[in-house]
């Protein structure tokens, strides 16, 4: 465990936090995109398996069960909390998910260092959560006026990304033979994705103003 | 090398 990696940890907890605490305090999901949560649901599953097969350490245990409990109680708020669910904007979220997560199975079918069912499907969740921000990003743009903790969401999943980063490349300098090309082309797509959002994220704080994106 | 180093991380 390095300071990078310890940083990138906290700022992913702090993200989901925010917004599960946004959702429960005022019981909206407003902004908020159900496909990409129900993306995030299914990588932490295909991901975590391995809570069944081996153990690293206890904050590791922890914090995966942090990741999924928290991931399904907001796919479980949007979808059946009778307050919550009627303020999901769900004209507007229109991305067909389904599309991302086939062509992530094939490519982890293609794609993978070794052919078991846990590294096939640990591969696939590396590949989905890449692009699971997609039906957020697009539900930004549409609804263009983002409240705060919408977009405080995003910052800190992008800082979450950013500090995995420096992460891999603090582990490739101080740990001999740390080489992870799946793992870094991945990650590196999808700290990318966002590189747009910072931008405006940027420009909404240096002038003060209210995050606003274009059309 | 087969050690899965990232697998420990999240």
């Amino acid at each position: 465990m390095n300071i990078f990696r310890l940083a990138g940890d906290m700022t992913h907890l702090a993200s989901v936090l925010v917004l599960l605490l946004k959702i429960h305090t005022i019981k909206s999901c407003a902004g908020v995109s159900l496909k990409t949560q129900e993306l995030y649901a299914i990588v932490f599953a295909t991901r975590y398996l391995d809570i069944f097969t081996s153990f690293y350490s206890i904050y590791n245990t922890l914090m995966k069960l942090i990741f999924l409990g928290s991931s399904f109680s907001i796919v479980w708020y949007m979808r059946y909390h009778k307050t919550v669910r009627r303020t999901y904007d769900r004209e507007q979220d229109t991305f067909r998910h389904w599309f991302l997560v086939l062509p992530c199975l094939l490519l982890a079918l293609l794609i993978h260092e070794k052919f078991t069912f846990l590294e096939v499907l640990w591969t696939f969740s590396l590949y989905l959560e890449a692009v699971a921000i997609l039906p957020q990003l697009v539900l930004l743009q549409r609804t263009r006026n983002i409240d705060n903790l919408t977009g405080q969401y995003v910052f800190l999943l992008g800082g979450y990304r950013g500090f995995y980063i420096l992460n891999w490349i603090y582990r490739y300098l101080t740990e001999p033979h740390f080489v992870h090309w799946i793992t870094w082309i991945a990650g590196l797509v999808q700290t990318l994705l966002y590189a747009d959002f910072f931008y405006y994220y940027f420009q909404s704080w240096k002038n003060n103003k209210k995050l606003q994106l274009p059309a | 090398k087969l050690v899965d180093d990232t697998k420990d991380e999240l």
